[in-house]
C-alpha cells in the first residue's frame, strides 16, 4: 500500500462565504490507518484496519459536524438523528475526496491505500466498485475543495432520518448550506448555471454507497471475526 | 437514547455552537 501521487484541482475564484470559509476551517486534520504490522496480511486484518480507522474517523467527524454553522443550535436528539442516519455518507464522501486524481485507488488514509486487488482480497469488491463509481463522477466534475466540504455538510444535513423533531429548523440548515452551494459555484464557475445541481445530483449514488457499506459491515460484524470499536458499532446498530 | 450513548456524549462535549 503506497503513497498515490495525488493531483489537486485548483479553485479559480475567490471564497468569500462565511458558511464556506467556516467549514474549510472546520474540515478534520487527516488521520493515519496505521495497520498493525505485528498481524499477517490477510482479509481480517485489512477490515479490522478500516473499522479501526473509521472509528477514530467517526470521533473527528462528529466534532466536525459541530462547528457546522447552524448544527449546534438543532436540539440534540435531531443532531443525533443525522449523524446516525449520514455517518457512512460522510465518511465515503472523504475517501472520494482523498481518492481524486488517483487511479483507481481508494485513499482510505494517506497510509491505507487500496486497489481493486487488495479490496477483492479484503472482500469489499463491490464497495471497490460502487466508491470509485462516486471517485470517476467527482473526477468529471472536477470536484473543488469548497464545494466538497460544502456537499459533505448538505449530505450531513439532508439525511431525512425518520426521528427528526423540529422540520423547519432542519430544513433552515438545509437551505442555509444549498445558498452556500450556490453562492460558491456562482463563484468559482460563472459560466455553468447547471453546476450546483449537477453536484447536488450526486447525492442519491453517495447515499445508495453508503447503504451498501453499512449492510457489508453489518454483516461483518454478525460474522464476529472482526474486531470493532464501540462508536462504529453503536452506528452500525442505529441502522 | 441509551442504546447511542458515545455519540450523546460526544455531542455534549464543549459544543461550541456557530452561528453565522
Amino acid at each position: 500500500l503506497s503513497l498515490p501521487q495525488k493531483k489537486t484541482f485548483l479553485g479559480g475564484g475567490h471564497v468569500e462565504n462565511k458558511v464556506v470559509s467556516h467549514l474549510l476551517g472546520a474540515e478534520p486534520e487527516k488521520i493515519y490507518a496505521m495497520p498493525d504490522p505485528a498481524l499477517p496480511d490477510s482479509d481480517i486484518k485489512a477490515l479490522t484496519t478500516l473499522c479501526d480507522l473509521a472509528d477514530r474517523e467517526l470521533v473527528v467527524n462528529i466534532g466536525w459536524a459541530k462547528h457546522i454553522p447552524g448544527f449546534s443550535s438543532l436540539s440534540l436528539p435531531d443532531q443525533m438523528s443525522l449523524l446516525q442516519s449520514a455517518w457512512m455518507e460522510i465518511l465515503i464522501l472523504r475517501v472520494v475526496f482523498r481518492s481524486l486524481g488517483c487511479e483507481d485507488q481508494l485513499v482510505f488514509a494517506e497510509d491505507y491505500v487500496m486497489n481493486e486487488e487488495q479490496a477483492k482480497l479484503a472482500g469489499l469488491q463491490d464497495l471497490y466498485t460502487a466508491i470509485l463509481q462516486l471517485v470517476r463522477k467527482y473526477t468529471s466534475i472536477k470536484l473543488h475543495r469548497e464545494e466538497f466540504v460544502t456537499l459533505k455538510a448538505i449530505a450531513l444535513a439532508n439525511a431525512d432520518s425518520m426521528h427528526i423533531e423540529d422540520w423547519v429548523a432542519v430544513q433552515r440548515l438545509q437551505d442555509s448550506l444549498h445558498a452556500a452551494l450556490q453562492e460558491l459555484v456562482s463563484v468559482l464557475h460563472p459560466e455553468d448555471g447547471q453546476r450546483a445541481g449537477r453536484l447536488i445530483m450526486t447525492l442519491p449514488l453517495l447515499r445508495q454507497t453508503a447503504a451498501k457499506a453499512v449492510q457489508h459491515f453489518c454483516n461483518i460484524k454478525q460474522d464476529g471475526r472482526v474486531p470493532m470499536h464501540k462508536l462504529f458499532l453503536e452506528l452500525l446498530e442505529a441502522h | 437514547k441509551e442504546k447511542h450513548k458515545i455519540l450523546h456524549r460526544l455531542l455534549q462535549n464543549s459544543t461550541s455552537p456557530v452561528d453565522l
